[in-house]
């Protein structure tokens, strides 16, 4: 089973 | 104060066109350098970010960085009073509330304008790293806006492999599978028709096709795209907008839980 992911998983909030 | 006219006033238009669906509550920066947004879609799924250089622009004037809070959908609501061939200035002042857009008929025999109400908006900036793409290719714009438009209705998510046999799109559904597979090309007519694949290493990612059906809204802006794939990273999709900037989507994978 596949979920959808964030971005903010991915690359740092400022 | 904030000025910019831009002859070709229809590109505005379209990028406008290719962002308000995802993202409506942004962020203008403009500074000397352009007009720069970043911005996220409501659920945080993926990100838009557009620049528009000073120098693409016939005259680009900016006393001061500013930012403007645009709502895209009333932008888009005033941009459809714009003819296809009009010429388009955008006006702000310093402190002032507003956006002027102008807009001037070819032989400048009509003249618009009107004053769109600012907004203040909280947002995130997100900091994206230079990165080393697994694979990124160059195709049509129009072939990708095909390819995605084709699979969604097989399904609702999609596998994008990269491999020595080329770039692979394979979707899955109730009604059964479907699998486009993209080869090197390089006997077009125009270099821009041809598609090029650059692979570092093997690559398997699965998105949501709603997303990426979404940023085709961007074909009217170039005539190709280019697509980088990153293991275990968002996909980003670019429309180069020739001669003033670019448009750029990010799209967050699916994983396995």
């Amino acid at each position: 089973k596949s979920g959808q992911s964030r971005m903010e998983s991915f690359f740092q909030v400022l | 104060m904030f000025e910019a006219r831009l002859i070709q006033g229809s590109l505005l238009k379209k990028l406008v066109d290719a962002i308000k669906e995802l993202c409506t509550e942004v962020n203008w920066d403009i500074s000397n350098s352009g007009i720069n947004m970043q911005s996220m879609d409501g659920s945080h799924v993926c990100l838009v970010a557009f620049n528009l250089r000073a120098d693409g622009f016939d005259h680009f004037r900016c006393d001061r960085p500013l930012t403007l809070g645009i709502n895209l959908g009333n932008l888009a609501k005033i941009l459809k009073c714009s003819g296809s061939n009009d010429i388009i200035t955008m006006k702000a002042d310093d402190n002032g509330d507003t956006l002027t857009l102008m807009f001037e008929s070819e032989k400048q025999d009509r003249i618009t304008d009107v004053d769109l109400k600012l907004m203040s908006i909280e947002s995130e900036h997100l900091g994206i790293p230079d990165q080393d793409y697994s694979a990124e290719t160059s195709m049509p714009s129009s072939e990708y806006q095909r390819i995605v438009r084709d699979l969604s209705s097989i399904g609702d998510t999609v596998n994008i492999s990269a491999t020595k046999e080329g770039i692979k799109f394979s979707a899955m559904g109730d009604i059964g599978t479907a699998n486009i597979t993209l080869r090197q090309t390089s006997s077009a007519d125009k270099e821009e028709e041809n598609v090029k694949i650059e692979m570092k290493e093997p690559v398997l990612l699965t998105f949501a096709l709603r997303y990426l059906n979404n940023f085709a809204k961007a074909t009217p802006l170039s005539s190709t795209v280019q697509v980088f794939l990153t293991k275990d990273l968002p996909v980003q999709v670019n429309y180069n907008i020739q001669d003033l900037g670019y448009v750029k989507y990010y799209l967050a994978p699916k994983i396995e839980e």
